[in-house]
């Protein structure tokens, strides 16, 4: 389901304006769609700077795209009312990148039925499918969960599916628009030849013998033991949950013993940052003394510092007990580096230590915050739950809502609440984006699909009374409490009722343990107001940059020269890259071969010249010889 | 109560991209994939 030809690709890095006619919301929405794409893909993103083709996001009627590079200069992305969901955005973009839908491909009846009188008229043809003449599906099975996949109900003319699966399971699976499944990334990184990605740095679940490569460090007093369970707790790993036999493994120090003070370090492989901003999620299980807690260093190399500074990032105190907590920790780092996660023992007794699973680095941003909602089954279905509150980086305090007593659907809403700054903020509120993400909980982070929805607060949005939606609540809200007995006051909530079906809700590894995440930003995005604020450099021709149309292999590095681009090819101790985009390989052993054909082929020239010359001379004299017999004779004695 | 003091941004419906843009009247290929030429 990717159309067929070279010419329809994009450069991996693709240039792109934001124009200013989207929604601020849209703004924010996909520059988080092009993290997704970073984390996950070898696709980047890069503000227009003049390059020949370039997609520009603007607002017009509806979501669509056109199908692959149309090497048409402006090439159009509509997000217009209502596509601002990161999902619609990933999917829109797919079709710049060159992929169709998932049942328009050719195979597409051996695994669904469409059922066509059940098609709005007229709208048939969007049922249409591709040969593979034109469509190549790159040798990936029939995706369910592709967010390329029309959902059961599209172009239906009533109110039963257009699509019936012929596996019935998957029948509420198809149409998913949450993010990137695994055969969407798996296509896409086939396609465009992924072999890394911009952002992701490394995952480890701890299921392999060699830990990912991580080292103990010297100088503690004690190591982290790889161990499936232990006897003071946890039962099980965090991972598999104990689901998987002879599997589920972690880390654990192990502070039942020894004295307070102890101490066990554990440290990544080395590791490249190419961002300088990096963001590392773990899990935590504490079922040692309540004292027991854990630091966070990272130790950078630097030609300054060979062997390592070691500097603390974050230290973990107070570690609940009984539970797999989850926890981001902040990095800022520019050289190769190492995290180490070092565990230390507390004064006070303890049955257990310290264990640690599942930990994922990326060069994202983390989320300012974390709410954890325990014994999540219980209240799907029958309870409405309200966050503590939080504070955004701006000072603004706010609430998130989750509506979970509806029949179908979850429902997630944004407030506003009073709170220690009011005085010093700005209302009503100016362009903050608040995000929202229910944690898909996979130990491994290229391989889930949160659930995300974005909200901003426009200053100018009016309520029904004609107040200011987003005014200070103490002034247009309304009178809480909190479970302490402390009131505040709660602004309006603004966000979706159909933020995900309590049957996706149950799906993949939202509820893991019984815990349930939702990941909380708030943003200021006002500097995307305009395009002139939105980092795009304004397109002129004398910036325009030869090399974006070129690349070159084998790892050439592409300069301009004189305004053409030239690859700069790679060479090593007895190997190089030639030819104009460094696709020709040499090697010392090609000269040897050469040098030593081309001595060979001389030689033997000049042998047969030699041959020659001597038998045309020989033959010369024999004729003179035979035309005059005396001369001979006499020759003869004088020799 | 606290489930009537919220606006809806979706107004209750799950609207995919189809429906947004069937309900827009647009005539997309596909629904959402644009087939003409954009010039520069």
């Amino acid at each position: 389901n990717s159309i067929i030809g070279d010419n329809y690709r994009w450069p991996h890095t693709i240039p792109y304006v934001l124009e200013d006619s989207l929604d601020m919301n849209a703004k924010g929405v996909i520059l988080n769609a092009f993290e997704r794409y970073r984390l996950k893909t070898c696709i980047d993103f890069k503000p227009w700077s003049g390059e020949a083709n370039y997609i520009s996001v603007f607002k017009e009627s509806g979501c669509w795209s056109s199908v692959g590079n149309r090497h048409v200069g402006k090439q159009q992305l509509s997000i217009g009312d209502n596509c601002d969901r990161i999902a619609t955005v990933q999917h829109e973009f797919l079709h710049a990148l060159g992929f169709w839908h998932e049942q328009s491909r050719a195979d597409r009846d051996d695994y669904v039925t469409i059922v066509w009188d059940r098609i709005l008229s007229g709208r048939e043809h969007n049922f249409n499918i591709y040969d593979d003449s034109v469509s190549d599906s790159l040798n990936v099975p029939y995706d369910y969960t592709s967010v390329m996949h029309y959902s059961k109900t599209a172009f239906q003319n009533g109110t039963e599916p257009t699509i019936v699966t012929r596996i019935s399971d998957f029948e509420d699976v198809i149409g998913q628009r949450m993010d990137f499944s695994d055969y969407d990334l798996l296509k896409l990184n086939r396609l465009y030849n992924c072999s890394s990605s911009l952002s992701f740095m490394d995952s480890c679940d701890f299921e392999l013998d060699n830990i990912c490569g991580m080292i103990q460090s010297s100088g503690d007093s004690a190591d982290w033991q790889r161990v499936s369970q232990v006897l003071g707790g946890p039962e099980n790993d965090h991972s598999n949950m104990g689901q998987c036999k002879d599997s589920g493994f972690f880390m654990h120090f192990n502070t039942s013993s020894g004295n307070a003070g102890a101490t066990a370090m554990l440290e990544s492989r080395i590791l490249y940052p190419k961002r300088g901003f990096q963001c590392l999620e773990f899990y935590l299980y504490n079922s040692g003394g309540e004292s027991d807690h854990v630091k966070i260093y990272t130790r950078e190399y630097t030609a300054a510092h060979p062997e390592g500074v070691l500097t603390l990032r974050r230290e973990i105190n107070e570690i609940p007990t009984g539970s797999w907590q989850l926890y981001y920790v902040t990095l800022q780092v520019t050289e190769k580096f190492r995290v180490a996660f070092e565990g230390l023992k507390g004064p006070g007794s303890s049955s257990g230590g310290l264990s640690i699973d599942d930990i994922n680095l990326s060069e994202t941003r983390c989320p300012h915050h974390i709410w954890h909602i325990q014994n999540f089954t219980q209240l799907l279905g029958s309870q409405n739950v309200y966050s503590p509150p939080f504070y955004s980086p701006e000072g603004y305090a706010y609430q998130i809502y989750l509506n979970l007593n509806s029949l179908t659907n979850v429902g997630i809403y944004f407030h506003l609440i009073s709170g220690a700054n009011d005085d010093q903020l700005q209302w009503p509120c100016p362009w903050q984006q608040a995000t929202m993400t229910l944690l898909d909980q996979n130990p491994d982070i290229r391989q889930r699909m949160s659930n995300q929805r974005s909200i901003t607060t426009d200053p100018t949005m009016t309520d029904d009374n004609g107040s200011y939606f987003w005014d200070r609540p103490s002034k247009v809200g309304v009178v809480a409490s909190f479970p302490n007995g402390t009131q505040f006051s709660r602004g309006r909530g603004y966000g979706t009722s159909a933020f995900i079906t309590h049957e996706r809700m149950k799906s993949r590894e939202f509820i893991k343990g019984d815990d349930v995440y939702i990941l909380l930003t708030v943003e200021d995005i006002s500097y995307l107001n305009s395009t002139s604020n939105v980092p795009d450099p304004v397109p002129t021709s004398t910036i325009y940059n030869a090399c974006s149309e070129v690349e070159c292999q084998n790892g050439g590095i592409c300069t301009v020269h004189e305004g053409r681009a030239e690859c700069k090819c790679p060479a090593g101790e007895d190997w190089w890259y030639m030819g104009q985009r460094c696709e020709k390989r040499g090697s010392t052993h090609d000269t040897i071969v050469i040098a030593v054909s081309s001595t060979v082929t001389v030689f033997a020239v000049m042998l047969i010249i030699t041959i020659v010359s001597v038998y045309c001379t020989r033959r010369k004299y024999r004729k003179k010889a035979s035309s005059n017999p005396a001369l001979d004779a006499q020759n003869q004695h004088a020799f | 109560a606290p489930g009537e003091f919220v606006k809806d941004i979706d107004e209750g419906l799950d609207r995919d991209i189809f429906d947004i843009n069937e309900d827009l009247g647009l005539d997309l290929f596909e629904g959402d994939i644009k087939l003409e030429e954009q010039g520069k």
